[in-house]
């Protein structure tokens, strides 16, 4: 039941012992550290209440109950550990169709999570949307903040707009934003960054919290003109697996915007690999 | 066809498409068009590369190909293969390192551009890659290394299946800790 701490030149990332589950992150620089509960949740999708008919589907995140279920089982993720010289991973079973790896490469800044999503189930009649959440300690003032397009970055204020009285009738949908290649919180000293590799939806619901979906199946229409609901069958009948990354980089607030910039140019343009069975006399 | 992708990827700039409202048919002929233009696209990027990795103009120059499920770790050309080559094209105007995943059923040594052996970590694919490629391929292992790409270039990496002597002893195999 010990810990378990993975390491590289920057990050150190430590699980715990019992759950397996990312329990805080170290920036080795500084010398800072924040707990960190990292596990992945789901929202239930609208059919339509009292309040309004408005189902989940393709254009609308409705949820049922604005508190997620989380997905980790309650007991243990099942943590394996993998050391080698070019990468350490650590690689957690959440529900047989949730897992994840998450790897800290060599020199390198930032820490990979690889979730593999699907077929979400729907036995129960029941449309899901999943989550990824990372609840920190940083001290957030109800503030987050996410790109426009990969350009700008938008301050979000949970509530709130900047140029009209915001009523909140939706609490977890209303705090949505489009997340288009980053998000981030931040206190005075550390910044917490989520680099995604596709355009996805996110928000931080309370102080030191950042959640971003990952994955969604509703089984109905949301009546604005697409006419089915967001349920993807795929190759095999069953629903779509789905598997991405996140880059999640933990530094000091004057380091991250560099940090941040730097590892999203190689992401958006990432080296393209090739093969061949030629070996040139050369070599 | 060199203009095939740029047709398609049009295409798909309509508001639907951008934000997965469309309906599951059109999703599908999406699908279709940008398969079709990127395999097109290969071909192009493949004719390209070849001219620049022949060395001997007398020779015909090599085929490249794409492996478009390595996030999966699927590639029927590392793993039907004791030797073959990777190259790794960056498009950033300034030196990138990196590291490559591929699949593989057995160990590689793997040299790089200057000729010397490269440090690499042989591992076992993890249960939700098993799990996620159902019938795409059974490479058990994946093969990692690093790789540093010049400015706006590529390098090419040779591997070689390594059966045991001096090879074999280049590679550190990785430890798994199994704590449940």
């Amino acid at each position: 039941n010990a810990d378990t701490t993975i390491e590289n030149q920057f990050l150190s990332l430590t699980f715990d012992g019992s759950t397996g589950l990312l329990k805080s992150m170290t920036d080795k620089k500084s010398q800072k550290s924040t707990s960190v509960r990292q596990s992945f949740y789901w929202y239930t999708s609208s059919m339509g209440d009292l309040k309004s008919s408005q189902k989940s589907g393709a254009y609308i995140f409705r949820p049922l109950i604005q508190t997620p279920t989380d997905l980790f089982n309650g007991t243990s993720v099942g943590l394996t550990v993998i050391k080698g010289p070019v990468a350490t991973e650590v690689r957690q079973q959440f529900q047989p169709w949730l897992s994840q790896v998450i790897r800290l490469y060599n020199n390198r800044e930032f820490a990979e999570f690889e979730w593999t999503v699907g077929p979400i189930p729907i036995k129960d009649r029941v449309g899901k949307e999943i989550i990824t959440r990372f609840d920190t300690d940083l001290q957030t003032n109800s503030t987050f903040y996410t790109d426009a397009n990969g350009r700008q970055i938008l301050q979000r204020i949970r509530d709130h707009r900047f140029d009209w009285q915001y009523n909140n009738t939706e609490p977890v949908s209303g705090n949505y934003y489009p997340i288009n290649s980053r998000a981030f919180i931040t206190d005075d000293k550390m910044q917490m960054t989520v680099m995604t590799d596709r355009s996805q939806g996110g928000s931080s619901m309370k102080d030191g919290s950042l959640e971003i979906m990952i994955h969604r199946r509703t089984l109905g229409d949301d009546h604005r003109g697409v006419g089915e609901p967001l349920n993807e069958t795929g190759q095999f009948g069953d629903g779509l697996i789905v598997r991405g990354q996140h880059f999640v980089l933990f530094t000091s607030v004057d380091k991250a915007a560099a940090a941040h910039r730097l590892l999203g140019e190689e992401l958006y343009m990432a080296p393209s690999l090739s093969f061949s069975q030629w070996v040139p006399d050369w070599a | 066809n060199s203009n095939i992708l740029r047709k398609f990827m049009g295409v798909a700039q309509h508001h639907d498409a951008v934000s997965g409202t469309e309906k599951q048919n059109v999703s599908d002929d999406y699908a279709e068009r940008l398969s079709i233009g990127r395999a097109e696209c290969k071909e192009l990027v493949s004719d390209v590369l070849g001219k620049l990795v022949q060395k001997n103009s007398s020779v015909p120059s090599p085929q490249f190909v794409f492996c478009d499920y390595l996030n999966i770790s699927v590639c029927p050309l590392t793993v039907n293969n004791k030797q073959f080559t990777i190259t790794a094209y960056n498009p950033i105007a300034r030196q990138v390192t990196t590291v490559v995943r591929i699949p593989v059923t057995s160990n590689y040594s793997i040299t790089g551009p200057s000729g010397k052996p490269v440090t690499t970590q042989l591992q076992d694919v993890s249960e939700g890659t098993k799990q996620v490629r159902r019938n795409r391929g059974s490479a058990p292992k994946e093969l990692l290394f690093q790789v540093t790409l010049p400015p706006l270039g590529f390098q090419t990496y040779i591997a070689e299946a390594s059966q045991g002597g001096v090879k074999a002893r280049r590679h550190s195999q990785s430890q798994t800790e199994a704590f449940k």
